[in-house]
């Protein structure tokens, strides 16, 4: 575990810290898409299958757990919550998010590194993760509103995605066979998607317009 | 999991 690694697990969680803090205590999940939260909690449960079969640290495990449990309280809370659901933006996060994962579970019968069930299933989560933002993003294009929590809920996600690409530079150097394609490109899909949001967050923040 | 082995990130 090098330090990039760390900062970017305690950056993705502190991001779903935010967000779950933001729904608990305003009781609001404004300008918050539950595809996105739908996508990222069918990642966690792809990804997490082998929670049972391999064991790496207590670390591991425990977030594994947080990541779990974050991703279904969050879309449990927008979806069954009566006070919560009632402030989410349903006409406009319309995104049809299914094809989301139709393709990307087909991308992962193709392209994989070993034809496995567990294996194809923690390819489809990369595929998965590295697009499950889009629907967050096309719906704050359409509200043009984006309140201090959900800019900073997205600006650590973005953070936690960069300190990977780090954490990978640095792996790649110091431990011998550390070589994976399939997760270097989908990682820097995922943030290049990050990385033009924030171009365009920040114009308009430098503006002071809402965004466009 | 073994060294280089990138299961053993979140």
């Amino acid at each position: 575990m090098n330090i990039f690694r760390l900062a970017g697990d305690m950056t993705h969680m502190f991001s779903v810290l935010v967000l779950l803090l933001k729904i608990h205590t305003i009781k609001s999940c404004a300008g918050v898409s539950v595809k996105t939260q739908e996508l990222y909690a069918i990642v966690f449960a792809t990804r997490y299958l082998d929670i049972f079969t391999s064991f790496v640290s207590i670390y591991n495990t425990f977030m594994k757990l947080v990541f779990l449990g974050s991703s279904f309280s969050i879309v449990w809370y927008m979806r069954y919550h009566k006070a919560v659901h009632r402030t989410y933006d349903r006409e406009q996060d319309t995104f049809r998010h299914w094809f989301l994962v139709l393709s990307c579970l087909l991308l992962a019968l193709l392209i994989h590194e070993k034809f496995t069930f567990l294996e194809v299933l923690w390819t489809f989560s990369l595929y998965l993760e590295a697009v499950a933002i889009l629907p967050q993003l096309v719906l704050l294009q359409r509200t043009r509103n984006i309140d201090n929590l959900t800019g900073q809920y997205i600006f650590l996600l973005g953070g936690y995605r960069g300190l990977y690409i780090l954490n990978w530079i640095y792996r790649y150097f110091t431990e011998p066979h550390f070589v994976h394609w399939i997760t270097w490109i989908t990682g820097l899909v995922q943030t290049l998607l990050y990385a033009d949001f924030f171009y365009y967050y920040f114009l308009s923040w430098k503006n002071n317009k809402k965004l466009n | 999991p073994k060294d280089g082995d990138v299961k053993d990130e979140l």
